[in-house]
């Protein structure tokens, strides 16, 4: 409606107005659902994108697990905006809402977000707290249960890296993971993070191959180029542990060992010149080659149900 | 709030294995107080390091010493984030208008 600025960064507040906003303006394509609070009681939002009733087959999309990753949540925001004026419009978004629900998660972790706008712009992890000890914090995407604690991952609890002290220790991770395990229809798990221009799939715990590597190779090549046409920004393709390093306990790594085979990871501008502190007027630009990338796979996802 | 006045950004090249133990040694200097962004993972990758103002000289001595190819990517990272709230509060500011 013109007031919500999406070439700059929001504060939480912000962000969840806007997604409240993005519901009341849709009320038919678009709900905001709490499915659950964070560690410091901060309400964790979901929006749904439906156009028909019960527990159609889904995509998952995650945004800002790591909180200071800010153009992960803005180009998360840039997505929910961008779907709902697509919709009706866009002959693809169109196909893929009228048999198939989207579900957006903007800020995967609220507390870590608040804390990297006002306390140290750094922060990665959660703030959870466990007694005894004295560092703060969980790194979210070392704490879901595939190969927990295993390669990749820190038992330091001063770690940037730390796993928690058990799977879904985190409750920002066990509220998505109750969320999806109720839901049982879900056909896409796609996390977005940032930087280094990557886009990743399985696995991330062993260099292993998983069963799908050619299908998902393939289609995340596709998105990649898609990407690169808009800008030509580059994007090196590949599973987690050939591309970045091996990291247990990874959304995506639960994602696909739960059944959802099409998980994928994005890391998205830029290669390190600015890292965490890429400037405002990039968010933009960063946003709609996202959205190109993302279109192909949930396209493919949409073409090959299953 | 915590400041980083003075903090630079490094980025740091890795030619082969041996640099990369040199590199990871720099990760376990826990009195340099460096947050990196990305840890070294494999030679073709660039790191990038904050290090504070005190470590500077420590640090680019260390980098020099071993070899290893650097160069500052943030000058000045308070005067990056200080720009970056100054504009966050003008767009804001915006909004209400």
């Amino acid at each position: 409606n013109g007031n919500f600025n999406y070439g700059a960064y929001h504060s939480l507040e912000e962000l969840y107005q806007e997604m409240d906003r993005i519901a009341s303006d849709y009320p038919n394509l678009a709900s905001r659902q709490e499915i659950g609070r964070s560690f410091e009681k901060r309400p964790l939002y979901v929006l749904k994108f439906s156009t028909g009733k019960g527990k159609r087959p889904a995509i998952w999309l995650n945004a800002g697990i790591h909180s200071r990753e800010w153009i992960s949540q803005a180009t998360g925001i840039w997505i929910a905006r961008k779907i709902v004026s697509d919709y009706g419009n866009e002959s693809s978004i169109t196909s893929i809402l009228d048999e198939m629900d989207i579900f957006l998660m903007p800020v995967a972790n609220p507390d870590g977000y608040v804390y990297s706008q006002t306390k140290n712009r750094f922060w990665r992890k959660t703030r959870s707290r466990v007694p005894g000890i004295q560092c703060v914090g969980v790194d979210p995407n070392r704490n879901w249960n595939a190969s927990f604690s295993g390669e990749g991952a820190s038992n330091d609890p001063c770690s940037e890296a730390y796993h928690g002290p058990k799977p879904h220790s985190e409750i920002e991770v066990k509220s998505v993971v109750d969320f999806i395990q109720n839901h049982g229809n879900f056909k896409s798990f796609i996390d977005i993070h940032s930087y280094s221009q990557l886009l990743m799939y399985p696995y991330g715990y062993t260099c292993k191959h998983p069963r799908d590597f050619a299908e998902l190779d393939q289609v995340a090549h596709r998105a990649a180029k898609a990407l690169a046409s808009l800008y030509g920004t580059s994007y090196r393709v590949g599973p987690i542990c050939s591309t970045i390093y091996m990291a247990s306990g990874s959304s995506i790594d639960w994602a696909y060992e739960n059944g959802i085979k099409y998980a994928f990871t994005f890391e998205l501008r830029d290669t390190g010149h600015y890292g965490f502190l890429l400037p405002a007027q990039q968010i933009l630009p960063t946003a709609e080659e996202t959205w190109l990338a993302l279109k192909v796979i949930m396209k493919h996802v949409h073409h090959h149900l299953y | 709030k915590e400041k980083f006045n003075g903090h630079q950004v490094f980025q740091i090249k890795v030619r082969d294995g041996e640099q990369m133990n040199k590199l990871n040694e720099l990760v376990n200097m826990e009195n340099f107080k460096l947050n990196f962004w990305k840890l070294p993972t494999t030679p073709k990758r660039s790191v990038d390091v904050v290090v504070p103002s005190s470590s500077l000289k420590l640090v680019k001595s260390f980098l020099e010493s071993h070899g290893l190819e650097y160069s500052i990517s943030i000058e000045d990272l308070q005067a990056l984030l200080d720009e970056e709230i100054k504009e966050m509060k003008h767009n804001r500011g915006k909004e209400r208008n």
